[in-house]
């Protein structure tokens, strides 16, 4: 979902 | 050798409350530092992030890293043969398969331990951005947590909106709507109890009340919550754990299509 692709996409800044 | 002792053996009962609505197994990750714990629901849409700081415990040695795989229903049972008053140590061997726990009474006549096998967790390592909200509101947790279970009655999901004026929590559903506006708080006696905001722009977000609801079970951790929102970024929901550590919830908010 796109939630989850946020979710990815957030914590994978760090 | 990893041993962490704690003279308030209930805030890790309570810390096990706010995680095992959550999550089913887990990874506890111990450094000379202290206990960290990170780890994505089933459904992937929230993260959950404990740190409990070596500092906080009356006794701590960790010689080497480790991290220590734990089904979370199975570690819940055994917190559960703990009393309140009790006092926790947490020990481990170097490269040991099974954890042990050591309730003791506080006037000591009673000692109890039970060992747990750990789990071979296969996770991933995520980290977390350092990030400047546009929002955050402090309010007490209780009141969070009525204004959610009440929420939850009208939709699956609820509105919260950050003004300079306050904080608006909505839901809509099939019987009708409910609205719950906050002000923020004039003067108060007590820190814990007031409604505080922080905002550099207004934002308003919609988030699903079920994990909204399942954060709440940390609320006897902390008198007082944080939330942390910005547009396009997960909501950060964070209860403070005393002395020790924190418990920081993410959830990402809902999109439309």
């Amino acid at each position: 979902s796109r939630e989850q692709m946020m979710m990815d996409r957030f914590f994978q800044m760090a | 050798m990893f041993e962490a002792r704690l003279l308030q053996g209930s805030l890790l009962k309570k810390v096990m409350e706010a995680l095992k609505e959550l999550l089913n197994e887990a990874a506890w990750d111990c450094s000379d530092a202290g206990i960290q714990l990170q780890a994505m629901d089933n459904s992937h849409v929230s993260l959950v992030s404990l740190n409990l700081r070596a500092e906080g415990f009356d006794k701590y040695r960790c010689d080497r890293n480790l991290s220590m795989g734990m089904n979370l229903g199975s570690m819940s049972k055994i917190l559960k043969c703990a009393s309140n008053e009790d006092i926790i140590t947490i020990k481990a061997q170097d490269n040991a398969d099974t954890v042990t726990f050591v309730f003791e009474s506080p006037d000591q006549d009673k000692v109890s331990d039970y060992e747990m096998k750990l789990m071979n967790l296969d996770q991933e390592h995520l980290g977390i951005p350092e990030t400047d909200y546009a929002c955050t509101i402090r309010l007490p947790s209780s009141e969070f947590a009525r204004i959610c279970r009440d929420l939850s009655q009208f939709g699956e999901s609820m509105v919260i909106s950050c003004t300079k004026e306050g904080v608006r929590f909505s839901a809509t559903g099939d019987i009708g709507t409910g609205n719950i506006k906050l002000a923020q708080s004039a003067k108060v006696d007590k820190e814990e109890e007031a409604v505080v905001i922080e905002m550099q722009e207004p934002v308003s977000l919609t988030f699903a009340c079920r994990y909204l609801n399942s954060f709440t079970k940390a609320t006897s951790l902390s008198k007082s919550v944080q939330l942390s929102m910005s547009p396009e970024v997960p909501l950060v929901v964070e209860y403070k754990i005393e002395d020790i550590g924190h418990v920081r919830y993410y959830l990402a908010p809902k999109i439309e299509d």
